[in-house]
């Protein structure tokens, strides 16, 4: 892993005394790999190594015994510290029920996400609704259906009309059912798909949701910028889930979209199962993304 | 990159960073790189576009490959047998090839042996009804293998052409998923000694390193005989493909370029090295 690659790289230079900022470049440079290999993303690592690098030819670091293991310190507090800071708890309406929106490229986790939320909800003594506004994949209202059933929480479907409508209508069911929380799985989109991405808008503008959580699949690489960034600018996003982190992809995609759009990550998927949802970790997913 | 810059430090690192950030990888992308750098030399080249003409030339033929067509001809029915981790898109890419099979006359079975993600077989149903072919299917929660069975004696005594079976989606580092899918691949063996013609692994071109794990847990446990790499109608460049060429010699066999049942393409090396720089 990284620690063992800083060791090797001052290894080498021991015995010189002092480190020198070029020691601390070759250093830089092997933290940078690491990173990329890591998937974080190119222009997001080029910031990150830029701010490290100035704590890193710092005294903590050319004084020390042990500036390999510092500048792993460094790198792993500043990752933290980047990834966490901002607020992290769900937004609840004053005025139930609150509304959560899911959005997300094809294929990230959105309904898997949206029944586990449900879950997660209930646990907390909460009444929510989810609500069914993918119409175009083939069977997706019944997937969610499905999921309600194993979970015990009601779904509102209303076929094939328009999301935007159904989104509208689930507000009156959800009183009528007495549910204090609506979550809206949407369909899977490209961030450059202007008629779906215009669709979220609409719906944004419609029921106003408390919390608009974009769902972000842990092996996605270089694209994680472009797409937040899309999604962000287009909607404004409070919050990401990061799903499929019981596979072993290093996750660099969360240190991305964290320093691109700024919003917190507030929790990871951890399995298929519909329990698989845990709180973010920031200090965690550095030591994982650092390998 | 510009056609008119000299063949400076900045533009060997400007070249890099392209590739990078189309997910070719680090240690590739350095690889690729240093070639390119000593045919420049060696050919005496000055000129950035006549650089960008031997990368180009690079990527094609780390892509090129024998048998980068499906291997279908040997045997009756021909089985396809789709894997992939959740999500990348198997059971669109199975929808897509079955129309295309279907539009070269070919008899075409499907097998739904996802049995277990909440109305998996519902959605490969609907696709089966929509391009106009037979699905085999057990009910929700029965055995795969089971269904893989049945499928297998369905396409036998239909005299299909083409059998494709859909997998459930799994993460490579799942050990008991990927015995569970090893096992599949055997039952076919079983019952068709030379076992399936192609072993498709779907990757999603969205996907970073984690692909090439992906590619080599996959190709150990029911061997790989190509890639179908989705979702290229977006923004990521699939460049991990690449360091999936280099250390496995797999080939990438279709592409997806959307949610249609025409959405596939056949894959054109030509084609992906361009638009990696563009
Ligand atoms: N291992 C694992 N699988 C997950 C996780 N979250 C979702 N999945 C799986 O990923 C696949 C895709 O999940 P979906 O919920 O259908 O994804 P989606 O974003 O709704 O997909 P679209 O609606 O087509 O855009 C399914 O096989 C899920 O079971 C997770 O945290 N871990
Ligand atoms: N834009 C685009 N979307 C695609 C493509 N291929 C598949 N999709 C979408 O990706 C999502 C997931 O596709 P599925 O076919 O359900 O993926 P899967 O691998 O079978 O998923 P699991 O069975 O849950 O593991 C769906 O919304 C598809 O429409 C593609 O080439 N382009
Ligand atoms: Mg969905
Ligand atoms: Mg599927």
């Amino acid at each position: 892993g990284l620690s063992q690659r800083l060791q090797d790289v001052f290894k080498k230079l021991r015995g010189k005394g002092k480190i020198s900022e070029d020691d601390v470049n070759l250093a830089m440079r092997e933290v940078r790999l690491a990173l990329l290999e890591a998937d974080v993303n190119f222009k997001v690592v080029k910031d990150f190594i830029g701010r490290v690098k100035e704590r890193a030819i710092g005294q903590e670091v050319l004084q020390s015994l042990t500036p390999g293991q510092q500048i792993i310190k460094i790198v792993h507090d500043e990752m933290a510290a980047l990834m966490g800071g901002s607020e992290s708890k769900l937004t609840f309406s004053s005025r139930p029920p609150t509304i959560f929106m899911a959005v997300g490229l094809q294929g990230a986790g959105k309904t898997t996400t949206v029944a586990k939320l449900g879950k997660v909800l209930v646990k907390q003594g909460r009444k929510p609704l989810l609500v069914a506004c993918d119409i175009y994949r083939p069977a997706a209202i019944k997937q969610l259906q499905v999921l309600g059933e194993q979970t015990g929480i009601p779904v509102f479907a209303m076929g094939q009309n328009k999301p935007l409508d159904i989104a509208r209508a689930s507000i009156e069911y959800a009183k009528n059912r007495g549910c204090d929380m609506i979550i809206l799985d949407t369909a899977g989109r490209l961030h450059i798909d202007s008629e779906m991405m215009d669709e979220l808008v609409q719906i944004k503008e419609a029921v106003k949701p408390d919390e608009i959580l974009l769902v972000v699949d842990a092996m996605t690489g270089q694209d994680a910028v472009n797409v937040s960034d899309h999604f962000n600018s287009q909607l404004g996003l409070s919050g990401v889930i990061l799903t499929k982190l019981d596979g072993d992809s290093r996750g660099g995609a969360a240190l991305s979209v964290k320093a691109v759009t700024g919003c917190a990550i507030k929790f990871v998927g951890m399995g298929e199962k519909l329990d698989a949802l845990e709180p973010f970790y920031p200090d965690r997913m550095a030591s994982r993304i650092l390998g | 990159i510009q056609s008119t810059k000299k063949l400076d430090e900045d533009f060997w690192e400007e070249l890099e960073e392209i590739l990078i950030q189309a997910d070719v990888g680090v240690n590739t992308s350095l690889e690729l790189v240093e070639k390119v750098k000593q045919t420049a030399r060696k050919k005496k080249i000055s000129d950035s576009s006549e650089v960008m003409s031997i990368i180009a030339d690079e990527v094609r033929e780390m892509l090129n490959y024998e048998g980068a067509e499906l291997n279908l001809q040997a045997h009756t029915p021909g089985i396809i047998m789709v894997v992939g981790v959740n999500g990348a898109g198997k059971t669109t890419s199975i929808a897509k090839l079955a129309y295309m099979f279907k539009n070269e006359q070919q008899r075409v079975i499907l097998a739904a042996a996802d049995t277990f993600r909440a109305a998996a077989i519902d959605q490969l149903q609907i696709w089966a009804d929509r391009v106009g072919v037979e699905l085999i299917k057990h009910q929700e929660g029965a055995d795969p293998g089971a269904v893989v069975f049945d499928a297998i004696s369905a396409a036998k005594a239909r005299k299909a052409d083409v059998l494709i079976i859909d997998t459930a989606g799994r993460l490579q580092n799942k050990t008991n998923l990927m015995k569970e899918i090893s096992k599949i691949r055997k039952i076919i063996e079983r019952e068709i000694p030379e076992g399936p013609q192609e072993v498709l692994l779907v990757l999603d071109a969205t996907t970073g390193q984690n692909a090439i794990s992906q590619a080599r847990i996959f190709e150990e446990a029911t061997g790989v005989t190509g890639i179908v790499l989705t979702k290229l109608d977006g923004t990521a460049k699939g460049g991990i493909i690449l360091g999936i060429a280099s250390e496995l010699k797999i080939p990438v066999k279709f592409v997806g370029v959307g949610e249609g049942m025409d959405d596939m393409k056949a894959f054109d090396p030509e084609v992906f090295a361009r638009a990696l720089f563009e």
